[in-house]
């Protein structure tokens, strides 16, 4: 697993095995390479961010990979939190969006 | 307040999972939850309200930009009620025909809202005694979450900062390091009880445990005594409250 988890330099094989299986999981297809790429970044960031969470939570809990996992922390929010949100959402998400249940 | 309380053990009180999809609509959903659950309680008839009722009449305009529970409370009252989510159903965006609630018959509707005192002894008492009470909480933490009881601090979790409401169901204790299944990670740490609330999510029933997540008791974690507010349903005739299975 921390092999998986580095969050800087050249993306180890096996991450990028576990993004194909995120995505195929979560129906993701992305609109073009650097698409591709960003998102892969902010999957990995955000492994690492459950990892720590894992660590530092003193109570039972299992953080990891999520239907989220390919958001940054602010496009969840604005997804799904109540707040209110700009009027336009960043164009990638919105035509991610047609998935059925409702992910980017 | 009894040691333990878990409003979905009772038959045909909580209504199923709701998705939001891509509607920022988590404040129309929490309330759409507790109307339900206090309609099963207090008339013991199974009904499902119209979340898009809320989305499309709510005095803010455009719902799936986000809201707050209260304002789905006054519209609820303005409409004198709410109408079926079989007549009126969740379509994940803002109805092109604007606010449709004269159209339909109403299947449930509340007498008042309010809300209850920023204290967990409290609202775990009126929890148990009255019925699931929603509650507004910062999200951050449940992006990567996946199952247990997320024991939060004031540093990974700014309870002044809330921005997703849910609906209270229950509460109870874990056993550390048992239940969950994580001797591994925990067998560092003596294992304790761990007291926690059980919420219920609009994220869909694959998210979380079965749509589903538990929060530490006792830290106000996350910021969940800043808005407990709940509808009230009062029923015609006066009969003796059920109250909540441990």
């Amino acid at each position: 697993r921390d092999s998986l988890l580095k969050d800087a330099g050249p993306r180890p094989l096996e991450l990028t095995e576990v993004f194909k299986l995120f995505q195929t999981k979560y129906n993701r297809s992305y609109s073009n390479e650097a698409e591709y790429a960003r998102r892969l970044d902010i999957f990995a960031h955000n492994l690492a961010q459950a990892q720590r969470l894992q660590e530092e939570d003193l109570g039972t809990a299992e953080f990891g990979e999520t239907p989220f996992s390919d958001l940054t922390e602010e496009e969840f929010v604005q997804l799904y939190g109540h707040q209110r949100a700009p009027e336009r959402i960043p164009h990638m998400v919105k035509k991610a969006r047609s998935r059925k249940w409702g992910g980017p | 307040v009894p040691p333990s309380c878990d409003w979905r053990k009772a038959k045909n009180i909580i209504s199923s999972i709701k998705n939001q999809e891509n509607c920022g609509c988590c404040w129309a959903m929490a309330a759409a939850d507790n109307i339900e659950a206090l309609w099963h309680i207090k008339h013991n008839q199974f009904v499902e309200v119209s979340v898009q009722e809320l989305l499309d009449c709510d005095r803010c305009g455009n719902g799936c930009q986000g809201g707050f529970v209260w304002d789905a409370y006054m519209t609820v009252l303005n409409n004198s009620g709410l109408a079926s989510k079989k007549d009126y159903p969740f379509q994940g965006r803002p109805s092109p025909r604007g606010c449709l609630a004269k159209k339909y018959k109403k299947v449930a509707w509340i007498q008042d809202f309010t809300m209850l005192k920023s204290n967990e002894q409290v609202i775990a008492g009126y929890l148990a005694t009255h019925g699931p009470i929603t509650v507004t909480i910062n999200m951050k933490l449940l992006q990567g979450y996946q199952k247990g009881v997320i024991k939060a601090t004031h540093t990974n979790c700014d309870p002044q900062h809330v921005d997703h409401s849910v609906l209270l169901v229950g509460f109870g204790r874990d056993k550390e390091g048992i239940q969950s299944g994580t001797v591994s990670s925990q067998a560092h740490k003596p294992r304790r009880w761990v007291p926690y609330w059980i919420l219920k999510n609009s994220w869909g029933a694959e998210w979380g445990e079965k749509g589903y997540f538990r929060l530490y008791r006792g830290n106000n974690g996350c910021g969940i005594t800043k808005y407990p507010i709940t509808a009230h349903v009062d029923h015609p005739v006066k009969k003796s409250p059920i109250s909540c299975p441990p």
